[in-house]
């Protein structure tokens, strides 16, 4: 069976008991401290501050499967995550964004996520392929 | 006094969901 496990959250969010970082304009400090605004970030700022990280590595997850939740706003994403296609399932709220290589963000409602971070998305549908960090165990 | 409020400054990682278990090279 998949693995189940849910992506951050914080106290501390603005709306839908989403993290702060993702309302647009927060900004964000690169591996190599460069900062830039979540909305203006690109595939190679995640690719190249894992390598400068040394202690992270980006996996390659797809969608596999997005089933409605018994929780309200809520989904269930299952994802095939790495070279290894271990399956994850994640329990999200549909507003949540996800980065999707290549394309950005995008998350299950778009619109939603438009309506309370201000951050401009894309659709995430079966076959997107997100970016996701694994950590690297010390030798 | 109002002192400026320093604008909150987020790592890249906490972005990007961990979704593997951990891994060995």
């Amino acid at each position: 069976p998949p693995t189940s496990t849910s992506p951050h959250s914080s106290p501390s969010s603005p709306s839908a008991g989403l993290p702060p970082f993702f309302m647009k304009g927060s900004i964000i400090q690169l591996a190599d401290g460069e900062l830039k605004r979540v909305e203006d970030l690109r595939t190679e700022d995640f690719v190249q501050s894992a390598e400068v990280s040394g202690e992270l590595k980006i996996d390659s997850s797809t969608v596999e499967r997005i089933e409605c939740s018994r929780t309200p706003n809520a989904v269930i994403i299952q994802f095939s995550v790495g070279e290894n296609k271990a399956q994850v399932c994640v329990e999200v709220l549909v507003e949540y964004p996800f980065f999707v290589f290549g394309q950005g963000w995008s998350s299950c409602c778009p619109d939603r996520t438009t309506q309370l971070l201000a951050l401009s998305c894309a659709k995430l549908s079966v076959g997107d392929v997100c970016i996701s960090l694994t950590l690297k165990s010390l030798k | 006094n109002v002192e400026p409020r320093s604008v909150p400054v987020f790592p890249w990682h906490s972005l990007v969901p961990f979704l593997a278990p951990t891994q060995s090279d």
